[in-house]
Formats: C-alpha cells, structure tokens, sequence
C-alpha cells in the first residue's frame, strides 16, 4: 500500500460526507446505498465514522460529471478513467468524482429498482417471461400508456409481482420540480419539445419541463435513463432501433463493425447512413459500490496499491463478495489505527435457548474507551428501550440512560462483549414485552438473544420482508405480539409470535405517521411516544400520531 | 477461400476520439499517471526522459513484467478501466 506524501489524513474520525447530485443510471435510493456501504468497508476497519449531510460543506463531496466537470482533470467519455479523487484536506481535497459517461450498475448489467406495481419497490428480475416471451430489459408490452415496465420476480404470469422502470414519463431527479414527471410536449426558448433534451446545458445531462411551458413555469427535472438506452454518443437516453442500417447493411442487434475499439453501438434510428444518431449499447457497467469504495479509499489518505487484489490496485474489475485485502486494512490502518470495535469474525453457533432458562441478567459491563463520547456522535446506529433503559448503539459501543429521570448516560461498552455474536455495526434493536426476547437486526440479517442464548443471524427474507430491503431502520412495538419494522419509506407489521409479517403491508410510513420524515434511519418508542431520527433530530409523536416535538436527539434525550 | 473482410472505420459523431496510435497511447498514459512526470522531476531535464524507465515503473505498478518495452500486455493495461488519480505522486 501507499499513503500519499506527508501522510495526509483527516485530523478528526467523524468524517462527513454529502452526495451533491445524482447519475441517472440508478435509482438515488440505489445510488445512495452503495455510498454508505463503500464509506462502510472503511469504517469496519477503522475507528473513522462517515455521517451523510444534506446540505453545507462536508469533507467528502460526492459528485457524478461528465468530461469537464469543474477540476482541472477531465473525464474521457465512456470507459478509460472512471472516477477520481483528492486526498484529505480543506476545499476539493477529500472529494471524490465519479464519470457520468460510464455505466454505473451494480456490477452486472442494469440495475432496475421498480416503483408503484405491486412488488414494494423490488429490483427487476431479468430475465422474466410474459406471456410466453422472455424479457431481458424493461417493457412497454402489455400497456397502452408507454410506460415501461418489468417483472420482479423470474415468471410473470405465475408470480403477478410487477414493477414500474425508471422512466421520464413516472419521474424526475433533480431539479425543481420535486420530482414530477416531464411533460410532452414542452416549451423551451420559444421550441416545443416531445422528449428529453440536453439542449441549454453545458454538461451533457437530460431534462424535460414538468409544465408545458418552461419559458414561464421555469420547473423541471432530470431524466432517468432507462434500462434500454444507450450511453453516450450523441442519442444518450435513446433506445436502440432495430433493425437500423449502417453503411447499406441492417443490422438487428448492437454491433462493434465500424469501430476500432471493439464496443458494441447501436443506431438509435432507422438509418445511421442518414440521421447519423447512435450510442454505446447497455453492458454490465461499473460496479459503482466497488468504485466508490476505492475512490473513498484515496478520500481518507490512501493511494495505489501494486498488490492486484486490493481494493486500492488502480484498475477495476468486478468481484462479487467483496472483502478488503489485507493490503487495504494494513495501508489504511497505518494512518488511523485499527477500529476500535470488535475485529471481524464469524458470529458464534446459533444455540437454540433452553425455555426453562430464566432470563439471564445482563453480565456486568465496564466501559471501554471513554474517549467515545455519545455527546459527540452526529446520529446513532440504533436507539432502543432494553429492560426500561435506554440504549444507544454506534459503531460496535452502546451506551445506556436510566428511562426515568435526568441520570447520567452509562458507556460506551462493547457491544461484542455482551452480545458476542453481533456484528458492529445494528441498525435496529427491540425488546419483545413479553418474553424479554431482544431482537437485533444489521443488514439483511437479525438475531435474537434470550439471556445469553442466541438465535442467528438469519436473513430478514425468512420474516416474510422482500429481498430488495436492505437493512432495517427501526422498530415500534404494538401491543404485546406485534412489532413495526420501518425500512426507507415502508412499514410492516410483524407477528412476533408467528415470525412472520402479517398480510396488507408495507404501508407507506408518511401516509400512516403524516409529518414525520420518511427516511428517518433509528424509529423507536419511549415513555410512550414514537421516536423518528433523521441526521441529529428527532420527531416525537404521541399516541394519537401527532408530531408534538422536534428536537435535537443530543440535548434532548442524551442531555447532553 | 472468401476474400477477408475490410474493415471500415468510421468516425461517430460525439464520440470523444481516441484514435491514437500504441506510442501516443503509452506516452498520454506514462504522464497522466504520473511515471514521466516522475522521471522529469527527478532528472531536471525534459529531454532526459526515459520512457524504458517510465515504463518499467508503471509495469512494476501493474504486476506486469518489467520489460521496459511497450509489449502486448503492457498496452492492454493502458486500456482497461481504471482510477483517475495518478500512479505516481506529483
């Protein structure tokens, strides 16, 4: 490994980053995901902590452009360079770039996140059939209304799970427009327009109007690109035409004949030889978890590596489990020592608990590292009541609060040493009234511990939670048997005791707990109100789900 | 025997070009990634550089086998996808 000269580095470990915009590749839910996993494979690591901000200046702005972008090192249009950035320090050091001229996926060709349709926002399932016919990309078949769309799951006509795909015609990114849909036809300095344009802009990217007149409304958005579009050339966004012909031969499939390069094209009309319309077909694209992982390597204070299976080797290729190289750990370790959360290691035999065992008392706990301050985190993985107390989780520690009262916050401790088989890192917690059980979700997976017995992890799918949910964000307990789990904008109702979710969900969080943000990342209850926490607030709902306080999770709950 | 086919090049419109030739192609490499920058550093002198040394650098950078020449998988290095940021600090 290297480090750039001098050692440069952050002079703190709460590092902050901001995502300035979007590509239209991915859905931004998708492309937000694959940040924080990239910022995570760092902070398993080490004892830094990435917390996303929304707006101001944070160390690590996140930007997607296209050849001239604003620095002075331009990008070159499809493949070849994929991303940059600079090494730690004020102003654009710490940034990172990504290419807009790239394909961004998550490795294996287009990745399609649905909206509306009736799959809860699952992922495209390519290939699926419909009506006898396979689809390897989104369709428009089946519809009147031009809107394309796919199945989730391998079989249609069995399954009934659809989706709709990113598309102009359902939405928009960026902009002004929260989002709306375009509208055809537009009017823009006195044209009219029937589809997306980059006609205005200096930076290659597509927009529509979202009124018929964006001369006077002045509202408007990005288009999202769908599956089927090609990138780059001079028709990005286009679908391929076949068949299309290219010097009076016609072609019905992407063809790499009149290029020295290799690369598959596409005409994105009937005839090349006329309209001269083309682009890059769709392929695999670029991994961009993978790239933004090594990108946020450079961000941190790391630069090549020779050793060709680390994450900081310069060239890209795809690895499907991905796990840092030694490399990488020893290389970044230098800089910032090793985390001071539990190291990696597989989680102990699942034990099945013994139901004549009495609930054990918690072990005693001593607090480790006091350096950690509850005061000085930004936001919390977790909150939750165990045993009427309060507990606050982040990054392998906990710390606790007496529920009545204005005593003193106990901690940190380590997580690892109470509850050994859980990984660092919890995303929700909740204690079941009745049989004490804690239930601790990380990721696609949950464990429950009853006294020092554990079950797990197994994989949230078996709860009956569809496989698109990436992790869980919180928990609200109804009653004694139910519990509702919140991921991104959806809740579901659990049946404890069955283990599995009940009939009629996801519900839409906004619309069942209206004022509340609906993508607050720790939801948990306490002293019987509802407890939503976006960034270092929170939302405090009572019983009749009226939104009765905001405030800051620090003074007002920690007290500090 | 049918006659081999011809290929025909065409220039796209919109495409960024990189029609270069192997040498243009290593030497853009060697400075944007920083291994003849190194070597001018270090030298003084522009005229001084060596592109068998530059090369035998980013070789050692890539794993490949330092030959100091522009070989077959020397160039296919320079053409895979890659990082932006250079090699070589500078």
């Amino acid at each position: 490994y290297q480090t750039f000269a001098g050692d440069l580095k952050w002079d703190h470990h709460d590092i902050t980053y901001r995502i300035i915009n979007y590509s239209p590749d991915m859905e931004s839910s998708l492309i937000d995901d694959a940040f924080a996993r990239a910022f995570k494979v760092w902070s398993d690591v080490t004892p830094l902590t990435f917390t996303r901000l929304f707006d101001g200046t944070a160390d690590i702005m996140i930007s997607f452009g296209k050849e001239d972008h604003g620095d002075p090192y331009p990008f070159d249009g499809k493949d070849g360079l994929l991303a940059h950035a600079y090494p730690p320090g004020e102003g654009v050091q710490g940034d990172a770039h990504f290419d807009d001229d790239e394909f961004w996926t998550l490795g294996k060709g287009a990745a399609v996140k649905t909206r509306y349709g009736n799959a809860e926002g699952a992922m495209c399932h390519f290939p699926f059939t419909f009506q006898g016919k396979s689809y390897t990309t989104c369709t428009t078949d089946g519809r009147s209304d031009n809107l394309p769309w796919c199945a989730t799951t391998a079989d249609y006509s069995r399954d009934k799970k659809y989706g709709f795909c990113p598309s102009e015609l359902l939405y928009t990114f960026g902009g002004n427009a929260d989002g709306a849909k375009c509208v055809f036809p537009f009017t823009f300095l006195g044209e009219e327009y029937d589809s997306c344009t980059t006609e205005g802009r200096s930076d290659g990217y597509r927009w529509c109007a979202t009124t018929d007149n964006f001369d006077i409304d002045k509202k408007y958005g990005f288009c999202p690109s769908r599956d089927t579009a090609v990138i780059g050339g001079n028709s990005e966004g286009e679908p391929c035409h076949f068949p299309f012909e290219f010097l009076g031969k016609k072609y019905d499939s992407c063809t790499s004949v009149g290029r020295g390069d290799g690369k598959l094209w596409c005409g994105t009309t009937d005839n090349y030889d006329e309209d001269r319309k083309w682009g890059f077909c769709p392929d695999k694209g670029y991994s961009l978890f993978l790239v933004a992982a090594h990108e946020f390597g450079h961000a941190i204070g790391l630069e090549h590596s020779t050793v060709r299976d680390a994450l900081m080797y310069p060239m890209y290729s795809y690895v499907e489990n991905f796990s840092l190289n030694k490399d990488d750990i020893e290389g970044i370790q230098y800089l910032y020592g090793r985390g001071t959360g539990p190291d990696p290691s597989p989680a102990p035999t699942a034990t099945q608990p013994d139901p004549t065992d009495e609930p054990t008392p918690p072990p005693t706990t001593r607090p480790v590292n006091p350096t950690k301050d509850a005061c000085k985190m930004i936001n919390f993985d977790a909150i939750t009541v165990i045993a009427g107390e309060l507990h606050f989780f982040k990054d392998g520690y906990y710390w606790n609060k007496p529920g009545k009262g204005d005593e003193e916050l106990r901690g940190p401790f380590s997580i690892s040493e109470r509850w050994p088989a859980l990984p660092p890192v919890i995303d929700t917690a909740f204690e079941e009234p009745l049989t004490k059980k804690l239930y601790f979700f990380s990721g696609t997976r949950f464990w429950v511990y009853t006294g020092k017995n554990v079950l797990g992890p197994r994989s949230i799918e078996k709860l009956g939670l569809p496989k698109s949910i990436q992790k869980v964000d919180g928990a609200l307990q109804k009653g004694t048997a139910k519990v509702l789990l919140f991921s991104g904008e959806n809740f579901w109702r659990l049946d404890v005791k069955a283990q599995k979710i009940d009939p009629g969900y996801p519900k839409q969080t906004d619309i069942a707990f209206a004022g509340v943000p609906n993508d607050s990342h720790d939801v948990f209850q306490y002293n019987g109100h509802y407890y939503f926490c976006r960034d270092r607030f929170y939302w405090r709902m009572n019983s009749r789900r009226q939104v009765d306080r905001v405030g800051y999770v620090k003074y007002d709950i920690l007290k500090c | 025997w049918s006659h081999p086919l011809k290929q025909v090049f065409v220039t796209f419109p919109g495409d960024i070009i990189k029609n270069m030739t192997d040498v243009e192609l290593a030497e853009s490499y060697l400075k944007k990634f920083g291994y003849l920058e190194t070597q001018q550093h270090r030298s003084g002198f522009q005229s001084m550089v060596s592109t068998e040394k530059a090369l035998k650098m980013m070789q050692r950078q890539m794993g490949l086998e330092e030959t100091g020449k522009l070989d077959k998988s020397t160039l296919e290095a320079m053409k895979q996808p890659r990082c932006g940021v250079p090699d070589v600090a500078n």
